[in-house]
């Protein structure tokens, strides 16, 4: 099956996004 | 009239749902008594609602650890998932608590949520720090001693994205050899 990835930039954006 | 956009309120769903723990040594309780579990979450944004609301490893006390699990993997050598598994370890000196600690513990954090390891993910049961009078410890637990392409893939992208010099190696322990040790120091059985 398909692997739900994320870099750390994607993450980091998560991180102060509302 | 808007058009919503999904982005703004659909969570980013994890590959894993993650529990994390919190160790406290107190002398008075058991082992088992003294870990504590904190919260699961399977969504980018409610690991950073976690992750926002506790504290930095480099504040905790000393005999505490936190530790991040798959769901369903307890942070102890005795667990199935465990038992025939090990540990990439690195083992910081005092100057690092204030330099490098918080930093490592965030790093090791989004390598496992997002699947930096790519199939080796799979062999990742968790990772754990613990913060020590004599130096603070990072690890990440894998599920079988015996998959060393999975363990160097895992330590080799994991030393990356700490940015360890290559010359500064680091190595993998079995919790076999770990619990069975007679001195202080485990053999490793890879390095890095």
């Amino acid at each position: 099956g398909t692997r739900i990835i994320y870099d750390r930039k994607f993450l980091l954006e998560c991180r102060s996004s509302p | 009239s808007a058009v919503a956009n999904p982005e703004q309120y659909i969570k980013h769903p994890l590959q894993n749902r993650w529990a994390l723990w919190y160790f406290k040594n107190d002398k008075s309780k058991s082992w088992t008594e003294n870990l504590r579990l904190i919260a699961k979450f399977d969504t980018v944004e409610d690991f950073w609602a976690l992750y926002n609301h506790i504290q930095q490893p480099s504040k905790l006390g000393y005999g505490c650890d936190y530790c991040l699990f798959k769901d369903g993997i307890k942070p102890m050598w005795e667990d199935d998932r465990n038992k025939l598994g090990g540990r990439w370890l690195m083992t910081l000196n005092k100057q690092q608590r204030h330099n490098d600690l918080d930093r490592y513990w965030m790093e090791t954090l989004l390598c496992l949520i997002g699947e930096s390891f790519d199939e080796a993910s799979d062999d990742v049961c968790g990772a754990v720090v613990n913060v020590r009078p004599k130096g603070d410890k990072l690890a990440i637990w894998t599920g079988n001693c015996q998959n060393r392409d999975a363990i160097m893939t895992i330590g080799q992208q994991y030393k990356e994205r700490l940015n360890i010099p290559s010359k500064a190696l680091i190595g993998y322990q079995s919790h076999d050899d770990t619990s069975s040790k007679s001195g202080s120091t485990t053999k490793n059985m890879y390095t890095v």
